[in-house]
């Protein structure tokens, strides 16, 4: 696993969410499963909780968005680059954004969202890629399961080197 | 001559898709700001655990064709 430059973290555990719009590709209802169960994959293994809260500041904004959306990272269109996340911080800091511009899905082989999210979240909460070819933080899509996904030992290391065990 | 030119362009156009797929996630404000292509592929190749070689090759041009995350695999 890798952490970004400094270690970026949140000093805190209970982090709070927001979904700022929804992809046309998934009902809502199945979005917010989806983003639901990718943070319960870190919250799993970890003291950290999350919170999705309506109207008021977020810790972490997610959003659909297509081509150039203000954050000087602009999406490519269907393919390449299916989402992007900020390392903890202020501001942007912890946001993940997902290209509407894939064909976003909730459990065939198309762009899996809850995948994708997972791996979002995880550079959300300090984590960069991974080289290690089987674990969540590698940089390239690899669909999976997700009734059968679990978290690889090599994750599990960096988040809880940030942020401890889950106390039992 | 019309075919040259052709294979020209594709020549062309490859460089340019490697060069910015390594300014995307291989950032030069992350390396020493001497590093060649060559040294910049060979850093992506072994990142990837691929053959080293410094060139596009297939199994090098294969994971720049794959869906990935946007965020450099070398933290700048």
């Amino acid at each position: 696993y890798n952490t970004f430059p400094g270690n970026p973290r949140w000093k805190k555990t209970h982090l709070t969410y927001k979904i700022v719009n929804y992809t046309p590709d998934l009902p809502q209802k199945k979005v917010d499963d989806a983003i639901r169960r990718a943070f319960m994959v870190w919250s799993d293994v970890t003291p950290l909780k999350f919170q999705r809260v309506f109207n008021r500041h977020a810790d972490i904004v997610i959003a659909f968005a297509r081509r150039e959306h203000g954050d000087g990272y602009p999406f490519d269109g269907r393919g390449n680059t299916l989402a992007h996340a900020f390392a903890p911080g202020e501001g942007l800091g912890g946001d993940a954004h997902f290209d509407d511009d894939e064909r976003w899905s909730e459990y065939n082989k198309e762009v899996n969202l809850f995948l994708v999210a997972a791996h979002e979240f995880g550079h959300s909460l300090g984590l960069a890629h991974s080289n290690v070819r089987h674990a969540l933080m590698y940089p390239i899509y690899k669909y999976v399961n997700p009734a059968s996904f679990r978290l690889s030992e090599d994750d599990k290391r960096g988040i809880q080197k940030l942020y401890g065990r889950k106390s039992s | 001559f019309p075919a040259q030119l052709q294979q020209e362009s594709q020549s062309n156009t490859a460089f340019e898709n490697v060069k910015a797929y390594l300014d995307k996630f291989y950032p030069v404000s992350a390396q020493p700001k001497s590093l060649s292509l060559e040294d910049r592929i060979k850093e992506m190749q072994r990142f990837f655990h691929l053959t080293i070689t410094g060139k596009l090759d297939a199994e090098t041009e294969e994971i720049m064709k794959q869906p990935r995350c946007g965020v450099p695999d070398i933290a700048g």
